[in-house]
């Protein structure tokens, strides 16, 4: 039985205002660090595209199944974000460690040479972000303080 | 009849807590991981 | 007083420094050495010889953050990420060299320094942005004030290694929390409806959220996370009042929503605490949004099915015990003279004057859809209840059709229900149906309360009356509180309610059939 109540003048003001705010709202990115790479660019898909996440794709374990090609993909190209952290656990769980001074990804080719209190010497592969792909490394002494 | 809340973009299923990827009050897409501004080792930020 | 000569140029002259170093990765490799020679050009520059210039300083700084954001508004609107990117990379700067001075400045134990300066920070951007609004009315643009309110709490939520022991870390993150929510407070949507829409993103952040209703410990940041809310509820209460709304207030209204069904998910206990505040705040009308504050129930409590065949509540455990209620409503009856004269009719039902003159407190005018004031009404419901519900339970007995029944209490329900008109008798119905929740001592009683009122109706209105407040919650999406539906089952199934043989049940086709399809799911 209230019926409607016509607005009165301050909400009116009011309404004026969040009106011309309507126009430009803010939009999930402007609460986000600026994104170097795939900043948020929303497109509008065919609707037979997938348009919803996959069921469980922010743990581990769904990282877990992607390539290293995508893990490093992922981890040079979503810096600062929760997806690097994901992908550089789920290399790591795939026995890949990350050199912090050459800021790579190496991994073990076979059991080292040599290995001590501060290194370890031997065969490796490792991703090169730059020419993107891995590469072998013969002789390679991995220094443990720049193991992360 | 309000609205039908199943299809403002929530799992309202879900076992976890919703508002650590909530997307906004305007966003019916939960946060993606790349768009979760994480706290990572500082040697991660190769860039 | 206007500014010293010379400090706007000084002041851009050291903005302009900061955004390079910022932006050119200087800053990541030895944070606190190039944070350190900055702070001495500040020096040199004399901006924080006084409080006066260091205040001087924020603002104009945060003006120029604000002005490249006018400059770019076109870019910003047509090529956004472009635009927004040029306006960002001095706002994050700034916020950068905000976070920074807080944190280090007065001696590392020292939490009060830091959260003062933090607190004159964010009253320098209130106060640019009130101005800001104020002289540009409709062209106000949000965007600056957004970024940098979000980026400054990101900023000062991240773990600091800075501040060795955690306590102060703790303290510290508490005082930040409890600034933010005072500045959000500060510039809710009544104050700066051209920000409302930013102003719901801020509040309802994730890592807000998270820091408010999560991480403070015992709670506390409830209450001033309630305060949001009502700030919310206060300022979409006219525009909601009407059925059709505008789009701007639609997209207000389901952003409402969303941060509510978050909170119901993840808080429902907080919903359940400070459901009588909300439900004072949130227009009658607004019926669904109103169900899912009314729905939420803690999390370690398993409700029985409503639809179980002869569901005994009055055996629930938790059916005796009371909810928490942190508003404070009894403040809500006045004049004193009136609450004095209530608590004198409850203890002695005397004087019966009291009964006549009860509508005339309750009405504040004639006009047609606002004759009464509800935070009165829904206060004077609740208090009366939970006097009757603590006299029942002093004589070891339980709220039930016998109970309740000849009591000053009781006296005051039914008058209410006899006397007032349409309107005032909806209002009164709502009341208690705002009680109707989870299995509780509330829940229990005022439903009786209902069940007795519609019994003993000495007209069919009322009966049909009771019966729309409760249909007119039921019908709508999603969720429904179990108390409701209890109360409602209980009036469809039990004879002694003669429900069935009413007309108005019968009054439409399409109603008779949803009172069917409702009935078919409780048999």
């Amino acid at each position: 039985p209230l019926g409607p109540s016509p607005l009165q003048k301050e909400h009116q003001l009011q309404f004026q205002m969040m009106e011309a705010a309507f126009y430009h709202l803010p939009t999930p990115s402007d609460c986000e660090r600026l994104r170097t790479y795939q900043q948020r660019q929303p497109v509008q898909t065919p609707q037979h595209y997938p348009q919803n996440q996959l069921p469980h794709s922010d743990t581990v374990e769904f990282f877990q199944r992607l390539s290293p090609e995508t893990l490093f993909f992922v981890f040079y190209y979503m810096e600062g974000t929760k997806a690097q952290y994901l992908a550089a656990k789920a290399l790591k769980k795939q026995s890949w460690r990350f050199h912090t001074k050459y800021m790579m990804w190496f991994q073990r080719h076979e059991e080292p040479k040599i290995i001590n209190e501060e290194y370890e010497q031997g065969t490796y592969i490792y991703f090169d972000y730059e020419k993107w792909g891995q590469r072998k490394k013969e002789g390679f002494t991995f220094e443990y303080k720049y193991l992360e | 009849m309000g609205q039908d809340l199943t299809t403002l973009g929530l799992n309202l299923n879900s076992p976890e807590n919703l508002y650590p990827a909530f997307g906004g009050p305007f966003s019916d897409q939960p946060c993606r991981p790349q768009d979760i501004d994480f706290h990572v080792p500082p040697e991660y930020m190769v860039n | 007083m206007e500014d010293p000569p010379g400090l706007i140029s000084k002041t851009e002259y050291l903005l302009k420094d900061w955004v390079n170093i910022y932006h050119n990765q200087v800053l990541n490799r030895d944070p606190m050495k190039v944070f350190g020679m900055f702070v001495g050009k500040m020096n040199i520059c004399g901006i924080l010889k006084t409080d006066d210039l260091i205040t001087r300083f924020f603002r104009q700084a945060t003006q120029l953050c604000i002005d490249v954001v006018y400059t770019n508004i076109n870019e910003v609107n047509t090529m956004p990420t472009m635009g927004k990117s040029k306006c960002f990379q001095w706002i994050d700067a700034f916020v950068r060299l905000i976070a920074l001075l807080v944190k280090h400045s007065g001696d590392n134990g020292n939490a009060t320094t830091k959260i003062n300066l933090l607190n004159k920070v964010l009253g320098i951007v209130v106060g640019v942005l009130q101005q800001d609004q104020e002289v540009r009315g409709v062209a106000f643009q949000q965007l600056g004030y957004h970024r940098l309110f979000i980026m400054l709490f990101l900023e000062l939520s991240n773990p600091e290694p800075v501040l060795e022991n955690i306590s102060l870390h703790e303290g510290l993150s508490q005082q930040t929390v409890t600034a933010f929510c005072h500045t959000y407070h500060l510039i809710r949507p009544c104050m700066a409806p051209g920000f409302c829409y930013s102003w719901l993103e801020l509040i309802s952040h994730r890592v807000f959220i998270g820091r408010v209703l999560a991480m403070i410990p015992q709670q506390k940041g409830w209450t001033m996370y309630s305060q949001l809310l009502m700030d919310l509820f206060k300022y979409l209460a006219p525009f909601l009042r009407n059925a059709e709304l505008a789009k701007p207030v639609t997209l207000l209204y389901k952003g409402t929503l969303r941060v509510l069904l978050v909170l119901l998910h993840d808080f429902p206990e907080f919903l359940c605490d400070h459901h009588f505040g909300f439900c004072d705040a949130i227009p009658p009308n607004c019926i669904q949004m109103r169900n899912i504050i009314l729905s939420a129930f803690p999390r370690n409590m398993r409700l029985p099915d409503p639809f179980t065949p002869n569901l005994k509540v009055d055996m629930l455990s938790e059916i005796s015990t009371a909810p928490r209620i942190f508003t404070n409503y009894v403040s809500n009856i006045q004049p004193a003279t009136f609450k004095k004269d209530l608590d004198s009719y409850l203890k002695a039902r005397a004087p019966v004057t009291f009964l006549s003159e009860l509508r005339g407190h309750l009405q504040v005018s004639n006009e047609p859809g606002s004759r009464y004031n509800i935070p009165l009404m829904n206060a004077l419901v609740l208090y009366v209840g939970n006097q009757a519900i603590t006299l029942i339970r002093s004589k070891n007995l339980v709220p039930n059709m016998t109970t309740i029944v000849h009591s000053a209490h009781m006296d005051i329900f039914q008058n209410l229900a006899v006397d007032l008109d349409n309107e005032g008798r909806y209002l009164f119905l709502n009341a208690v149906a705002n009680q109707l929740r989870y299995p509780n001592s509330h829940t229990h009683y005022f439903s009786c309360v209902l069940l007795y009122l519609f019994v003993e109706a000495n007209s069919e209105a009322i009966q049909e009356q009771i019966t729309r407040v409760l249909l007119e919650r039921l019908i709508v999406n999603r969720p429904h509180p179990w108390g409701l539906l209890i109360t409602f089952i209980e009036l469809i199934k039990n004879p002694v309610y003669k429900f069935w043989d009413h007309d108005f049940v019968h009054c439409a086709p399409e109603i008779e059939k949803l009172f069917e399809s409702v009935a078919r799911s409780c048999m």
